[in-house]
Parts: C-alpha cells; sequence; structure tokens
C-alpha cells in the first residue's frame, strides 16, 4: 500500500495525489500531524492546512505556505517534501525538535487549488485563482495582490486581464480571506512564510511603499543568516532583502499584510531557478530545492523561538 | 488545453533607463499576449518573457529595432511542458 516513505517527492503530482499524501501523513502520524479545511477555494475546492503541534493550546505559530501562484510547481512540491522532512527529522533534528516543543507549525500546500488543477488541466502557464468577477471581461485576480496592504495601488494592476489583477476589493479571493480569517482568529502566530518561484530571492516588508519596516535591520540580518544556510549546501546563489528594494513595487502583497498585523517574521522565498526554466523547474531539482530551502526555513524558525515577543 | 507550441521565454537585460522604458512599455501591448514571467525590475535585473508564436516575429523586430538585444531562454515551451507531462506519467506509472 502507499505510504509517505513510498511518495515519490522527485516528481510533480496533481491535486488528488498531493491530497492523498496529506491524508496518508495524518494517518501515519497522528499524535504530530492533523488536516484543517480552512476554508472553500472559488470553484469549492477545500483548503487543507497541515497542522504540527505537540499538543497545547494556541501556542505561538510558524505558517508557511506554498503555491499561490498555481505555476510555480515547484513550491507545492517543496511543501509536500516539507511536510514530510518536518515528521522524519521532529525528534533526530535538535533544533527542529526544541522548535516542535515550544511551537506549532502550519503549512498549506496547496494554496491556489483551483488555479493549480487549471495548470495540470487547461494552461500550464495559469498563475492566477479562478474567480469571476462580475465587471471583468476575465478571470482570475493574483492572489498576492489581493491582500489589505496598499491593495490598489501602483504595484498591481486594475486590469482583470492582467498577470497581476488586484481584484475589486481586498481579499475579494476565498483563498486569500480563508487565511486571513485564520490568520485572525488564531492570533498568537509568529511568523510566516509564503513561497514562490523562481527568482532565488529572500524577501521581506515592504512591497508598497519605500518605507523601510521599523524591524528592517533584524529581518535583514535574518536573511543574510537564512540565505547563508540555504547556499551552503548546494552553492545556490540568493539575494536577498526587502520587495520594494529587491525586485519592484507591489501592492497587496501577502507579507506586507502580515506584517502589519504584528507579525515581525514575515518573509518571501522566490525558489530556484534565475532563469532556464524558470516555472518549467525540471523535476530532478524538487528534492535539491526543499533541502536548500528547508535550511533557510529552519534559520527563520529558531530566530523566532531564540526572540520570543 | 492551451498548448504552447512555437512559444519560446525570451530574456531581456535592460542595460539602460530608455531600454528599460521600452520594456515596461511591452507590457501594455496586450495584441501581443505576452506572459511576464520576471517582470522588469530595473537596469541589470533580467526581464523574462513568454512569447505566444505569432507575436514572435513582430517582437523580435520591434526590439531589433529599438536596438535592444535579448537572448532565448527556452525555445520551444511546450516541448518542456510535454517533458514534464511525461515524467509525471511515468512516475504514476510506476507507482
Amino acid at each position: 500500500p502507499l505510504s509517505t516513505d513510498t511518495f515519490n517527492y522527485a516528481t510533480y503530482h496533481n491535486l488528488d495525489e498531493i491530497y492523498t499524501f496529506m491524508d496518508l501523513l495524518v494517518a501515519e502520524n497522528p499524535n504530530l500531524v492533523s488536516k484543517l479545511e480552512i476554508g472553500r477555494s472559488t470553484e469549492n475546492r477545500p483548503l487543507y492546512v497541515l497542522k504540527f503541534s505537540k499538543g497545547g493550546t494556541n501556542r505561538p505559530a510558524i505558517w508557511i505556505d506554498t503555491g499561490i501562484h498555481s505555476r510555480e510547481w515547484v513550491t507545492q512540491a517543496s511543501g509536500v517534501w516539507f511536510a514530510k522532512k518536518i515528521i522524519q527529522d521532529q525528534e533526530n533534528d535538535e533544533g527542529l525538535a526544541s522548535i516542535l516543543d515550544k511551537m506549532d507549525i502550519f503549512l498549506e500546500i496547496v494554496t491556489n487549488p483551483d488555479g493549480f488543477v487549471f495548470t495540470q488541466t487547461q494552461n500550464r502557464m495559469w498563475r492566477k485563482t479562478r474567480s469571476k468577477h462580475s465587471n471583468s471581461a476575465c478571470i482570475g485576480v493574483d492572489p498576492n495582490r489581493n491582500w489589505d496592504a496598499g491593495f490598489g495601488g501602483s504595484g498591481a494592476s486594475g486590469n482583470p486581464c492582467s498577470e497581476t489583477y488586484h481584484g475589486p476589493y481586498p481579499n475579494s479571493e476565498p483563498e486569500v480571506k480563508s487565511i486571513v480569517d485564520f490568520v485572525k482568529s488564531h492570533g498568537n502566530i509568529k511568523a510566516f512564510i509564503s513561497i514562490h518561484s523562481y527568482s532565488q530571492l529572500l524577501l521581506y516588508p515592504y512591497g508598497y511603499t519605500s518605507t523601510p519596516v521599523p524591524d528592517q535591520k533584524e529581518l535583514h540580518e535574518i536573511s543574510e543568516k537564512a540565505v547563508a544556510a540555504l547556499s551552503s549546501l548546494y552553492g545556490t546563489k540568493y539575494e536577498y532583502g526587502s520587495i520594494i528594494t529587491t525586485i519592484y513595487k507591489a501592492s497587496g502583497a501577502t507579507v506586507d499584510w502580515t506584517y502589519n498585523q504584528g507579525i515581525k517574521y514575515s518573509f518571501t522565498f522566490e525558489l530556484r531557478d534565475t532563469g532556464f526554466y524558470g516555472f518549467l523547474l525540471p523535476a530532478k531539482q524538487i528534492i535539491p530545492t526543499a533541502e536548500e530551502t528547508w535550511l533557510a526555513l529552519k534559520v527563520i524558525m529558531q530566530h523566532m523561538l531564540d526572540h520570543p515577543y | 488545453t492551451e498548448t504552447f507550441i512555437g512559444h519560446q521565454v525570451l530574456r531581456i537585460v535592460p542595460t539602460n533607463d530608455e531600454e528599460l522604458q521600452k520594456v515596461k512599455e511591452l507590457q501594455d501591448l496586450e495584441e501581443l499576449q505576452l506572459d511576464f514571467w520576471l517582470a522588469p525590475r530595473g537596469l541589470g535585473h533580467p526581464v523574462d518573457i513568454r512569447v505566444p508564436f505569432p507575436s514572435l516575429q513582430p517582437l523580435k523586430a520591434h526590439l531589433e529595432s529599438n536596438g535592444i538585444s535579448y537572448s532565448i531562454m527556452i525555445e520551444d515551451v511546450q516541448t518542456l511542458v510535454d517533458h514534464e507531462k511525461m515524467e509525471m506519467l511515468r512516475s504514476r506509472r510506476g507507482l
């Protein structure tokens, strides 16, 4: 029978296979993993979040999401690998064990399931959600421009046919609203990491304004350490910095909203590569990408453990 | 299902403000159906654009007439998509 030990992490999977993986992981590890449904997508698909917890109630937590832009397949694949890694290393990795002793980890692997299914069936290059808003000729909203942080400013488009369409209003996308509601109701999330591809970047707020965040110095130092850890494995080179200074102005972005909610350790990753395959990264790079990214994630989580706030 | 036969991904690295401006203006040419994989960020940073086959010649001519150099990052997008699909099928069959 299929188990998460026989699951093939070195290939891309469709939505059903990823959801089956999640159920297997929960069934194999009922004392550590549970599956929450935080909402439903536009096309009424469940939005599943894996919760890794050793108990307690409402403990400080880390949130990691992958796949908010559906065509960035290496991110969902890395999310699957992270989930298994947490199980595998929960005891033999001292750092991870100490993190799990005190904190919970929430992992949303397929944050945009409608878009993901669409990339698997209709259009491999689809990025946005699959919502249809009355006043728009085109389908989909960029879920990384739909958050209530600088919403509608420059750095997003008001054109429904654009890949960076911000949507008719903040949180118009159920995929976004579900996370917003979850973060607000949980109230104790201390780190929020949203994973994209590609470009090999580690970014922190802000994207909608050039005003540095109050915690810029600390976030920059963490980024430096995290990128050093990431590069130590395979030499993969990353740049890091605030969104607006490192790439461009982006309004309504996820981590700008989470930072403004008081979640100090808010980061966005842009995984491999820097532009040979782009979104079509070969499957043989899934595991090395996930392995190196995991080292950076552990730096961020360890820093958060050592610097409670 | 959308196919990408003949689509190419071009890489442009703007080296001066004028080139950067011209590349930014491409984003408004909706008729070319350009898909910006990497949007313009600034001088020296790559801009990657997936170009549908019918737009390839007009775009290349436009870039060349404006003296904007480009490289071809992906020769044929469909070839990579097909390879990816085949690998997934092979893995599923193995399962």
